[in-house]
């Protein structure tokens, strides 16, 4: 459906509008390595069915790989940023405090108590499912501490924020015409959306008013 | 149960 696929499409473009900055400025300013640490996880966690080879679709098998991949040449890029501009990676690291053993250990336990399977397989999915939607949480931390979002982070989290909001109206569509109702993803989903709402109201405020930018 | 376990989103 339209929702899904808009969905996707502004998922992927929050990665190539990170990917292409971070490549053509050498500029991390504002990013949490942190945030992206924790979304190739998230990404190897949740495609790990790509190894058993039950593949679903070419547009499923492609997408998930494209997020993989981009997921960790951010993280390269990111370190090329530590040779090459050392001041701003050492800026960049000392704003980016967040500790993520607090999100990482809680989301292992709801993988465990949430799952539709005791597998592997599942129990992974569920984990990757609970660690994205707190996995931005770094990012919201390191902006609300500096209380000034670069370009940049702006147009990352915004894409991301879209993504999230547009897969709600699909899981309704999916429960009108499937008779679908996948109740993990939608409750890690609307958890996730919450948290990005913050950002936007905040955003919003910002934008209107033209007030500095803090986040609660 | 099984549909769910399709895990057919991204």
């Amino acid at each position: 459906n339209i929702f899904r696929i808009l969905g996707d499409l502004s998922h992927l473009a929050s990665i190539v509008i990170l990917l292409r900055t971070v490549q053509k400025t050498r500029q991390v300013d504002g990013i949490s390595l942190k945030t992206q640490l924790l979304y190739v996880l998230v990404f190897c966690t949740r495609y790990l069915d790509l190894l058993t080879f039950r593949w679903k679709s070419v547009y499923n098998t492609l997408m998930k790989m494209v997020f993989i991949g981009a997921s960790v040449r951010v993280i390269q890029l990111i370190q090329e940023c530590k040779t090459r501009n050392a001041v701003a990676y050492k800026d960049m690291m000392a704003r980016d405090t967040f500790q993520i053993k607090y999100l990482v250990g809680p989301c292992a336990i709801l993988a465990l108590v949430f799952n539709y399977k005791f597998t592997v397989l599942e129990l992974c999915w569920s984990f990757s499912l609970w660690l994205e939607s707190v996995a931005i949480l770094p990012q919201l931390f390191m902006l609300s501490r500096s209380g000034k979002a670069g370009t940049l982070t702006t147009h990352y989290i915004f894409a991301l924020g879209l993504y999230r909001a547009l897969y709600i109206p699909n899981w309704i569509w999916r429960y009108y015409t499937e008779g679908r109702l996948e109740k993990l993803s939608v409750f890690t989903g609307l958890l996730q959306t919450a948290l990005y709402s913050d950002f936007f109201y905040i955003y919003y405020k910002k934008v209107i008013k033209g007030a500095g930018f803090e986040l609660p | 149960e099984d549909k769910l376990l399709e895990h057919d989103e991204l």
